[in-house]
């Protein structure tokens, strides 16, 4: 199967909140997200890792129109789980490669990191999916970021697109 | 736009592979991936959190056939980074909620979290996208986490499918 890069697709409509420490025991995403969706709260990209010592942080991002009313019901969810606490930060671009076939193609999401890392820019969460590989980066560097992915796989303007929530 | 499950995909031929403890620097994550790639590694799932006192970890799926593959160039790379460590792990199953709008549907991924918390199954790993909710649990409990989900959103047998790599 070959890799087929459609395009990037950008977004700095969103903010990321990280919700840190909480314990690693089933139930607790159920306890973190139930309240959010019922509230209407549009999360989007949701990536938490393995924990260490029976700790994890939860990351997701959701538009910065939903923060203020999002954060009356993280502070009481971070107390009812456990939490170690809570952040948030409005200020991160999602940077997006999309395309078919990058299960087969290891080299698509190292080109991705490789332009980034050549231009200086840090990633601060990576998600992959096989049609798709998302980093985010601060939102000052979204330009940057775009442009040098952009070259790297050679895409035309028209294959740029700015996402919105 | 409407949430539409298509169905419940569902892989136990993959290992995890977590990176311990990484500098948080622009060129760490392409200095993992580049060798992996041009050595022909399937990486898979992708997933890193953002750092805690300039240290993170970095995760990724690979099918179990390339981990012998891949061990002397995770052993290398572990070290030219300075990482705290790597660790390997067969026994895992990703469980994954296709569809589409998934995006202005904050509830599916709380539904499927919820259906997995009521069986009792711990989720390890989370990752999502605007067409996927992938949760990563221990491969013992694939039938158990397969049959909750499929009973929570009352999908039809035929959207169970089984995905290799
Ligand atoms: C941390 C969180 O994902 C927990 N392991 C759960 O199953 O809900
Ligand atoms: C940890 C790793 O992602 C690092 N921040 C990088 O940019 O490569």
């Amino acid at each position: 199967e070959q890799a087929i890069i459609s395009g990037i697709a950008h977004d700095t409509s969103e903010a990321k909140v990280t919700i840190l420490g909480v314990p690693d025991q089933p139930g607790v995403a159920a306890r973190v997200f139930r309240p959010l969706a019922d509230e209407g709260v549009n999360v989007d990209m949701i990536v938490q890792n393995a924990s260490a010592e029976g700790r994890t942080d939860i990351f997701f991002t959701l538009p910065k129109d939903d923060l203020r009313r999002a954060e009356p019901i993280l502070k009481r969810v971070t107390e009812q789980v456990g939490a170690r606490g809570v952040t948030t930060d409005p200020h991160i671009a999602k940077v997006s490669l999309v395309g078919a076939g990058m299960k087969t193609h290891p080299g698509v999401a190292a080109d991705m990191f490789d332009a980034l890392a050549d231009e200086g820019i840090n990633i601060e969460i990576i998600s992959t999916s096989s049609i798709r590989v998302s980093c985010v980066v601060r939102a000052t560097e979204v330009q940057r970021a775009v442009r040098v992915i952009h070259d790297r796989f050679a895409l035309s303007t028209e294959a740029v697109r700015r996402e919105m929530h």
